[in-house]
């Protein structure tokens, strides 16, 4: 059975492909069978992964899900592709409460020989990212240390609880997860303390360091793990996966 | 008449929010009456502006719109601010062409006194981003200097096509702003040549920078032109705050 795991936080840019990526290649490299699913129009994890985007969204298909797992270049990783079709997108965010369940049926019957599964969502509390969370067993929560970060903590947390209350009682929240931290400012240090001071344990103990290796591996089709392991970024991710098994 | 500018990416985190701020903030310096609209439930612009959220949205409290306008610290620029309630959002994001066009007649008619308004999107192309393309005369689309960055700029020109053809025959593409630009980064200089090789003189001239100055004065409820002025992220507002008002 699948760990399905929801990787959201509707504030944007801040590490949400990058961790969901990165980790399942974590994930893989560990000897898991890891699953990246990409339900963002924009398709960042697909051609992070360097596989081409779908021209009709898997989950619209009407064919079963296993069919339209693709191989990336990592053995152990597999992605299910994203659609950058703008109609596949309003007919994805235009689903409701029956699709959530749908996607928690099919995700567990059709891929359940994964051992991981993490869902990229796009930045917004929509109804994309609701079905993912009514799918999912945890919820990941990447956070910039920056300003704007705290901000939308609570909104992406009370849809977290929503959730749990009227579709999925299984889902906890798995951990957040500091990105993008660097030491020499003095805003991400701030930023950091008050996220750990307000959410204790949830907080990873790995923090991911800005690190432009990491952003340069998806223009190779890479996770940062095989596109420079000795980096700083790559290390963190690999730190990171470790904690999550532990978790489990 | 105000001159009515969408600021829009679906991409997240590229600085849709700060270009709105801090443009907003340098018209105001140049003599001009400036209104951000915060459109996102996130409600980055407002806080960034020193503002507190509304309870309502003044979208949909059934006021004038005039009613709701907030002064911010800095004479002549003003905000309309968001509300961070759920409900709202997604009121707000169920609308359809009907709330497009009565967004039209409401800026029109009741927040004619300004030069220009500056509405701050979310990160998706869903339906408060189409209504506010629908309002505008212009679409800036801000883009990071990073590989996800030319993924999604295609989307949302064919959304503002779209929009042009099908509900407001007067908008154009204002410009394509490129924003923290580090000139050590090999990626940052790919990116900016690919951009300006695609879509020439769409670009404006002016390239923002990285500098931490501008992700910090948001915490001061400032724009970097107030927090600091010599700082080399705010004189890059400046100049193209002077672009903005040469290509009127
Ligand atoms: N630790 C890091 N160091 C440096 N750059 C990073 C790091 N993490 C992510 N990035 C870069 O920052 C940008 C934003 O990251 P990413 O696209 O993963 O965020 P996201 O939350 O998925 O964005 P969206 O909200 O658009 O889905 C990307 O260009 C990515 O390569
Ligand atoms: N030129 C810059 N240099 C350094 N930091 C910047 C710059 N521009 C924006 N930032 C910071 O990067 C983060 C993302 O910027 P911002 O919130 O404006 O993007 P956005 O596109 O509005 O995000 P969202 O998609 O969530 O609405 C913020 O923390 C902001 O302070
Ligand atoms: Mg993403
Ligand atoms: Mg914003």
């Amino acid at each position: 059975m699948a760990k399905i795991i929801s990787v959201a936080n509707q504030k944007g840019g801040v590490g949400k492909t990058t961790t969901a990526i990165n980790l399942a290649a974590g994930l893989a490299k560990a000897g898991r069978s890891a699953l990246v699913i990409d339900v963002d129009p924009q398709c960042n994890a697909t051609s992070g992964l360097g596989v081409e985007p779908a021209k009709r969204h898997p989950l619209l298909a009407g064919k079963p899900l296993a069919e339209s797992v693709v191989a990336t270049a990592q053995p152990g990783l597999s992605v299910l592709p994203g659609s950058q079709s703008l109609a596949d997108a309003d007919a994805l965010s235009a689903s409701n409460r029956q699709r959530a369940s749908a996607l928690r049926q099919q995700l567990g019957s059709e891929l359940s020989t994964f051992d991981y599964i993490m869902i990229d969502c796009p930045p917004s509390l929509g109804q994309l990212t609701r079905a993912s969370l009514g799918a999912s067993a945890e919820v990941y929560i990447p956070i910039q240390c920056e300003y704007f970060a705290m901000e939308g903590l609570s909104q992406i947390i009370e849809l977290a609880r929503q959730t749990k209350a009227r579709d999925n009682r299984r889902l906890e929240i798995g951990g957040i997860v500091l990105t993008m931290y660097d030491p020499d400012l003095e805003l991400a240090n701030e930023v950091a303390n008050e996220v750990r001071g307000f959410f204790d344990d949830a907080v990873f103990d790995t923090v991911i360091p800005r690190d432009v290796l990491i952003s340069e591996a998806p223009s190779h089709g890479l996770s940062v793990l095989d596109y420079a392991p000795r980096a700083r970024g790559a290390r963190a991710y690999v730190e990171l996966t470790l904690e999550v098994i532990d978790r489990d």
